[in-house]
């Protein structure tokens, strides 16, 4: 029974201050650090396309299905993120190595020729982010204190 | 205007240099605690540091200039709103990493007063010039910029470092109080901004989590009420336009959110709420009264011979973290109140009891609500103390014949139409998960339904649960087992009455109800 | 009558927490992974 009310002076004043900021309204893009790729921006996909997340897309598990080129697309073009996170962590379970200092990934070709504590020495397969593809080192020296 | 001559161009030849350094460095933090000694020594160097007054002046010229490169930005026509944002974003993102990295390092390490303090003042400073933007440029008003720093320089404080982890508490209340400060009432053209910042998930982690002992509870508690108070005079009048509705909508995810992860936050706080949430907002005001420890298991409403009373949740008191009492003015009122309660005198304490809640004569603004909510809530929370201090549990028999029943008896017959919506409402708020105010006010709202004097008591308690219930999900418990019991137990006599066979939409209402009751 | 709350992109029956990944009051779906931050190990940051 109560019914509506007259808008006060106040909150009209409040209303066009309102109505004028909807049309500024915040976006994803707003708050997010500032980075080359891939900003929160959603694009309308048609419809019949999967709208909703899978339910487990957020774990290690769902990313140990992904194949090793998509892991890291998702780690060199999703830094800062939990998927960068959860890549480098499916990559770990597939063998692969990060190197801090050549900030590149590495996984053991065959069984090392030399290995002692500091390091092991042998032929790799590395991924070239500059060149996108994977490729073969011999005789790498693989200094464990470069082990991240 | 009695800035130091020169102040101006050396903070923006220093803001310069800073945003360089750090859009170059972008962020590599080897660099980064390089960069800062340096350029901390420059600000040394033109005395920016000397006092006090003149780092305020400092902090104040700096967020001038990021507010007018905002405006600088948006007034150019040929750059696309993702490059002028770009540019805006360098700018204020390293105005903010400057003032992150100055929090961390200033004042000795053990000392996090100095720390504290700058962040304080910082928020304060980027307030001042926000409200008074706000003011200057009316509809011309920007939100942009001030929402990127608020949320880059909170992200930053909360990234992992250990010195500022031990200030969580301090830098979090340093945040709700400015947000509480900058609330939708003070500043409506930063309304969607402010949600999106009350709303941060990281936000709500911190302020809701990983305060320990629950302390950030009451602030965020303070800041749903500003949005609500904020809300309730556009959503008393339900056509809603856009603006509001999508704020509303907002609303609803926040607090759905709440429901789901937090719902002792609002079966704590669920009182102050329902004095701020206006009447008519009653799914909203639903998803509030529907939540319950998660601890607790609810049993099925629907059970056939539920025994409310019997249930060992029906005797404990909720906790109910609103000062409600202090709502009770005034003092005399408060006083004669309690003497009546206790001694049912004055005797004419009830014939006045309508004239202290009737503020207007106004239609729809009639009645002091927020007095109305706490006489209900006081009154009955009076009632449970005497019965159960008699070691008994409250009834439907045992809560007649009471001070405290004439008061809830008076207020069903001498109130108009809307007071005694008001007042049923009052009682309606409490329905919620089992506990002894939800079992007290089920008995009450049945007593004074079996006991009323007119059929128009009867049917407006019917209305005022019904509105409750035909609202989509979710629904209160202590709301359905009160409805169920109206319909099921014949001493009610509740099918006998006119108005429930008004229409017949409304007996098929009744019917269907029934049906998934019995 | 209210509006449905099961629309408005939030996944109600979850057993984990919502807020972790709540995208805000005005975005309909939940954060990706790629869109929550995370401190990974600085040597990560290679942009």
């Amino acid at each position: 029974p109560l019914g509506p009310t007259p808008l006060q002076k106040e909150h009209q004043l409040q209303f066009q201050m309102m109505e004028a900021a909807y049309y500024h309204l915040p976006q994803p893009i707003d708050t997010e650090k500032l980075q080359t790729y891939f900003h929160r921006s959603p694009v309308q996909t048609p419809a019949h396309y999967p709208q909703a997340q899978l339910p487990i897309y957020d774990t290690v598990e769902f990313y140990q299905r992904l194949s090793t080129e998509t892991l890291f697309f998702v780690f060199y073009y999703m830094e800062g993120s939990k998927a960068q996170y959860l890549a480098a962590k499916a990559l770990k379970k597939q063998s692969w190595r990060f190197h801090t200092k050549y900030m590149m990934w590495f996984q053991r070709h065959e069984e090392p020729k030399i290995i002692n504590d500091d390091y092991e020495q042998g032929t790799y397969i590395y991924f070239d982010y500059e060149k996108w593809s994977q490729r073969k080192k011999e005789g790498f020296t693989f200094e464990y204190k470069y082990l991240e | 205007t009695d800035d130091p001559p020169g102040l101006q161009e050396k903070t923006e030849f220093l803001l310069k240099d800073w945003v360089a350094l750090y859009t170059q460095q972008n962020q590599l933090t080897t660099r980064d605690a390089r960069n800062f000694g340096a350029f901390v020594q420059k600000m040394n160097t033109y005395g920016i540091l000397k006092t006090d007054d003149l780092i305020t002046r400092f902090f104040r010229q700096a967020t001038q200039i990021c507010t007018d490169v905002v405006y600088r930005m948006f007034a150019d026509p040929s750059l696309p709103i993702n490059q002028a944002k770009n540019k805006i974003f360098q700018w204020i993102d390293a105005f903010v990493h400057l003032i992150a990295m100055l929090v961390r390092h200033s004042g000795e390490a053990g000392n996090p007063t100095t720390k504290i303090n700058l962040l304080n003042k910082v928020l304060g400073i980027v307030l001042g010039t926000l409200l008074k933007d706000h003011e200057l440029r009316g509809v011309g008003f920007q939100q942009v910029g001030y929402h990127r720093f608020f949320m880059m320089l909170f992200m930053e404080l909360c990234s992992a470092d250990s010195t500022l982890e031990s200030l969580m508490h301090s830098i979090v209340s340093a945040f709700a109080y400015t947000y509480h400060l900058l609330n939708p009432s003070v500043a409506p053209g930063f309304c969607f901004a402010w949600l999106e910042l009350i709303s941060h998930r990281v936000f709500l982690g911190r302020i809701l989590v990983q305060i320990p002992g629950q302390k950030g509870w009451p602030l965020y508690a303070q800041l749903l009420q500003d949005l609500f108070k904020y809300l309730a005079p556009f959503l008393r009048n339900t056509e809603l336009g856009k603006p509001v509705g999508l704020l509303y909508k907002g609303t609803l995810r926040v607090l759905l959110v709440l429901l789901h992860d937090f719902p002792e936050f609002l079966c704590d706080y669920h009182f102050g709420f329902c004095d701020t949430i206006p009447p008519n907002c009653v799914q909203m005001r639903n998803i509030i009264l529907s939540a319950f420890p998660r601890n607790m298991r609810l049993p099925d409403p629907f059970t056939p011979n539920l025994k409310v009373d019997m249930l060992s949740d029906s005797s404990n008191a909720p906790k109910v973290c609103s000062s409600y009492i202090m709502n009770i003015q005034p003092p005399n009122f408060k006083k004669d109140l309690d003497s009546y309660l206790k001694a049912r005198a004055p005797v004419t304490f009830l014939s006045e009891l309508r004239g202290h809640l009737q503020v207007t004569t106004e239609p729809g603004t009639r009645y002091n609500m927020t007095l109305m909510n706490a006489l209900v809530m006081y009154v009955g929370t009076q009632a449970i103390a005497l019965i159960r201090n008699k070691n008994f549990v409250p009834n439907t028999s045992n809560i007649a014949h009471s001070a405290h029943m004439d008061i809830f008896q008076n207020l069903a017959v001498d109130l108009d139409t809307e007071g005694r919506y008001l007042f049923l409402n009052a009682i309606a708020n409490q329905l919620r998960y089992p506990n002894s105010h939800t079992h007290y006010f089920s008995c009450a709202v049945l007593h004074l339904f079996a006991e009323a004097n007119s059929e128009a008591i009867q049917e407006q308690i019917t209305r005022v649960l019904l509105e409750r219930l035909i609202v989509n999900r979710p629904h209160p418990w202590g709301l359905l087992i009160t409805f169920i019991e109206l319909i099921k137990n014949p001493i009610y006599k509740f099918w006998e009455h006119d108005f429930v066979h008004c229409a017949p939409e409304i007996t098929k209402l009744f019917e269907s109800v029934a049906r998934s009751c019995l | 009558l209210g509006t449905d709350l099961t629309g408005l992109g939030l996944n109600l029956n979850s057993q984990e927490s919502l807020h972790p990944t709540f995208a805000g009051p005005f975005v309909e779906q939940p954060c990706r992974a790629q869109d929550v931050e995370y401190s990974v190990p600085p040597e990560y940051l290679i942009n």
